[in-house]
């Protein structure tokens, strides 16, 4: 999506949100 | 002559010995008590860790040591999945740089992802995540090599134009020094600015560690 919200984020922000990085999984079956 | 090749060649026997014995890792869990001194985890939570250590590292190979492709299945469930980034955590959480993790690397960096590991701490990998060369600042061709990786990853999709956009903002914002590049002092007051550039740098997960592994 290239909406408002999305080009109001920071690279960074953004790179957060679509990289749905995080290290939970290790912790879920 | 020949006694001297031999000589020369049991001098490289002894040499790749004592290399191979170099190199090889620490398995199990040697001793809790320096991890729990060194890290944030108390002497239960490292035995209990090491139970969830147990559990990834018998995945594919049973070798008491995490590859990458057993560290990508605990986190996706997959061992298919691209993911760039999981390739840079493994390469951070890999200090040895050998490609596999033993023990003591896991526990080390998780420790950065628990709940009372302190900010900077959390700043600085995170720092070292965006830094893709290594080179003690962030370049504006990392981030955008990152985004447009992450955003192929995740089906999103954004134009150029839009991208570049985005990236000429965060760097007029990050970039105080104006010299093109984020360094670890810029990067330390941009993640003041927007905390939520931390947020998947606490595992609250890691506070119910011994429920989770009793």
């Amino acid at each position: 999506p290239g909406d408002k919200s999305t080009r109001q984020m920071n690279a960074f922000q953004l790179i957060g949100m679509a990289s749905s990085l995080d290290l939970s999984g290790f912790f879920e079956e | 002559m020949v006694q001297c090749l031999d000589g020369v060649k049991h001098l490289l026997a002894v040499l790749f010995k004592c290399c191979d014995l170099e190199l090889k890792q620490p398995r199990g869990l040697e001793d809790p008590q320096v991890l729990a001194r060194e890290t944030v985890f108390s002497v239960s939570e490292v035995e209990a860790l090491y139970e969830l250590f147990k559990k990834i590292s018998s995945a594919v190979i049973d070798d008491g040591l995490i590859n990458k492709e057993e560290f990508q299945l605990a986190l996706f469930k997959t061992s298919k999945k691209e993911s760039l980034f999981a390739d840079r955590v493994f390469d951070l959480f890999d200090t040895k740089h050998n490609g596999i993790l033993g023990f003591e690397e896991f526990a080390r960096a998780l420790s950065v992802f628990h709940p009372n590991a302190s900010v900077e701490e959390k700043i600085d990998f995170s720092f070292q995540l965006y830094d893709l060369k290594q080179q003690g600042f962030i370049e504006r061709q990392e981030v955008k090599q990152m985004v447009v990786a992450t955003l192929a990853e995740s089906g999103m999709n954004l134009s150029d134009e839009i991208i570049e956009n985005i990236i000429d903002k965060t760097f007029e914002e990050a970039d105080t020094k104006h010299d093109g590049k984020i360094d670890r002092e810029e990067w330390h007051n941009l993640v003041l600015r927007h905390p939520s550039l931390l947020k998947n740098m606490t595992l609250q997960y890691l506070n119910a560690l011994r429920l989770c592994f009793p």
